[in-house]
């Protein structure tokens, strides 16, 4: 494993446990959009079927089942704790799940490596996490007052995607037919979509202010 | 390609 890959790694988890102390302490899910939780939540069921059947390593298995534990308790969290429920911005978070997750089934029935349930599921998870964010980047554009705890989720998540690609970037040179079109280009995408928030967090930063996004 | 190199990522 790769420096850029692990650290990939440890900012995804580093996202993850942000915003499960944002949940678990401040007892608060505002401005944490539900829509994208459980879209995540999706990915990583849909991804990780290989846990059961594939022995990759120690770390990897421990690390799919953090982010499938943690995923699904953040879901649970949202909807149903007694406190945690009620700072949930419902009114707000609008965006339609089904809109992603159709178009995404329907690329990864078309285009994928190979036509076999768990290859179809694994190609559909990463169509899927390029734009499961959406949700949460609509809802932080009409939150006006952006909490830093969110927002440094938002950043870490970004920052996780854009190390995977320089992680893509050295096992390519490093190792022998290292070329995965359908992970590379669904990367990208995933981090172009952060593009946006990066240039306001970094504004917001640099001038000492609270992070808003533009309307 | 090879399943093997990138089911190892996550």
């Amino acid at each position: 494993m790769n420096i850029f890959r692990l650290a990939g790694d440890m900012t995804h988890l580093a996202s993850v446990l942000v915003l499960l102390l944002k949940i678990h302490t401040i007892k608060s899910c505002a401005g944490v959009s539900l829509k994208t939780q459980e879209l995540y939540a999706l990915v990583f069921a849909t991804r990780y079927l290989d846990i059961v059947t594939d022995f990759i390593s120690v770390y990897n298995t421990v690390m799919k089942l953090i982010f499938l534990g943690s995923s699904f308790s953040i879901v649970w969290y949202i909807r149903h704790h007694r406190v945690v429920r009620r700072s949930y911005d419902k009114d707000q978070d609008t965006f339609r799940h089904y809109l992603l997750m159709i178009p995404c089934m329907l690329l990864a029935l078309f285009v994928h490596e190979k036509f076999t349930f768990k290859e179809v599921m694994w190609t559909f998870s990463l169509y899927l996490e390029a734009v499961a964010i959406l949700p949460q980047l609509v809802l932080l554009q009409r939150t006006r007052n952006i909490d830093n705890l969110t927002g440094q989720y938002v950043f870490l998540l970004g920052a996780y995607r854009g190390l995977y690609i320089f992680n893509w970037i050295y096992r390519y040179f490093t190792e022998p037919h290292f070329v995965h079109w359908i992970t590379w280009i669904a990367g990208v995408v995933q981090t172009l979509l952060y593009a946006d928030f990066f240039y306001y967090y970094f504004e917001s930063w640099k001038n000492n202010v609270r992070l808003q996004l533009p309307a | 390609s090879n399943d093997t190199i990138t089911k190892d990522e996550l």
